[in-house]
């Protein structure tokens, strides 16, 4: 049997929002050494990938691998049932054709159960190599969603450059143009609050808006996102989930014809 | 004017 308990429900239900609009649906593969997930949109532009590590569960238990196929949308109408502040348990026997949600408030006095049934999801898996990245940035996630946010209102497209300059992010439209560079800041007293650019060459990539604006709906997850660019390969955008795990999106570039 | 990339292009299917 699976069996994974989370002291609090905030996370799952935060994980689940910020990936419901992307992949609709995803098998969730379940091993002893803990939940993953990897799922591309229906147009094969971006990917997401989700690890939590068994040992940052309360509890947790697998007696054999499982691929659980989940429709996210349905995951995150049970979800919307949990406190933030609940217990949440999820538990499967082998083969099972549902997935059972408990939530348990903080002081036991409510204790609800939802199954939700499963779905046989045929997906392909893509090889993701292990990568040395030309440039890794790691900003608040709340600046990586303004500044995709803006950049939304002048042009479909952004230039994501980053060189010892900075990062740039640019972009243009019917109405104008913007730029908006971020430096390397270590300023702040809260790592937090800080921009790291780790640049091992200059690298220029374009991206378009509207799946980089789809990214930051994981903003609630961590105050901080990381950005890793190489050229001609997909933009990761990272986001770590505490002790837990991470979530990355992978967002293919715009290729020259 | 560029196209969108696909996974593909990139990524090995398995």
């Amino acid at each position: 049997m699976f069996e994974a308990r989370l002291p609090q429900a905030a996370v799952l239900k935060k994980l689940v929002e910020a990936l419901k609009e992307l992949v609709t649906e995803g098998n969730f593969d379940v091993s002893p050494s803990g939940i993953s997930l990897q799922a591309m949109d229906s147009s094969h532009v971006c990917l997401v990938t989700l690890q939590l590590n068994d040992d940052g569960f309360e509890h947790f238990r697998c007696d054999r691998n499982m691929s659980m196929g989940i429709h996210f949308g349905n995951l995150s109408k049970i979800l919307k049932c949990a406190g933030n502040e609940d217990t949440i348990t999820l538990k499967a026997e082998d083969n099972a054709d549902q997935l059972t949600l408990m939530f348990e408030s903080a002081n036991q006095d409510r204790i609800s159960d939802f199954d939700l049934k499963l779905m046989s999801i045929e997906s392909e898996h893509l090889g993701i190599p292990d990568q040395d990245y030309s440039a890794e940035v790691k900003m608040p996630s709340a600046e990586y969603q303004r500044i995709v946010r803006d950049l939304t209102s002048m042009g479909d497209t952004v230039l994501v450059s980053a060189t010892k300059e900075g990062i740039k992010f640019s972009t243009s439209g019917d109405i104008g143009t913007a730029n908006i560079t971020l430096r390397h800041n270590t300023t702040p007293e809260k790592e937090d609050e800080q921009t790291h650019i780790d640049l091992k060459e200059p690298v220029a990539l374009t991206f378009a808006l509207r799946y980089l604006n789809n990214f930051a709906k994981a903003t609630p997850l961590t105050p901080q996102v990381k950005l890793s660019l190489t050229k001609d390969l997909p933009v990761v955008v990272e986001y770590k989930v505490g002790e837990l795990g991470q979530v990355r999106f992978f967002l293919a570039p715009k290729i020259d014809d | 004017k560029a196209n969108q990339g696909r996974l593909e292009n990139f990524f090995t299917v398995l």
